[in-house]
């Protein structure tokens, strides 16, 4: 990528443990338009995961976009993700940076 | 602009 462009990466959390283990802030019609990772519990899948980090955007669950979903929506979203037994992980695509891709 | 509630609204998982 250019110097000035956003970078994007995607994270795979394996459904390692009973809880996923991180929050969520934001949403669309808020301050902060996409959701962003405020903490990551010890012991949790994402902790165990490795890759996601405190201050990351969401841009994606298991490929939906959460642009343009307000808070409740995108949590419902990630919930389901964590939930469904059809799939032995959750893929999040991240951004480091705090801006709308 | 939304009511501050909502902004500062966290949910965990």
């Amino acid at each position: 990528p250019g110097l000035l462009e956003p970078t994007s990466t995607l994270v795979r959390v394996a459904k390692s443990a009973s809880t996923l283990g991180i929050a969520i802030e934001g949403g669309a019609n808020t301050r902060q338009p996409l959701p962003r990772i405020v903490t990551i519990q010890r012991g949790g899948s994402a902790h165990n995961c490795g890759q996601l980090k405190v201050g990351q955007i969401i841009l994606e669950v298991n490929g939906v976009s959460l642009r343009g979903r307000e808070h409740r929506d995108a949590a419902r979203l990630i919930a389901e993700a964590f939930k469904t037994k059809e799939r032995d992980y959750v893929d999040f695509l991240v951004t480091d940076f705090n801006v709308a891709l | 602009s939304p009511p501050k509630e909502y902004e500062d609204e966290v949910t965990f998982f």
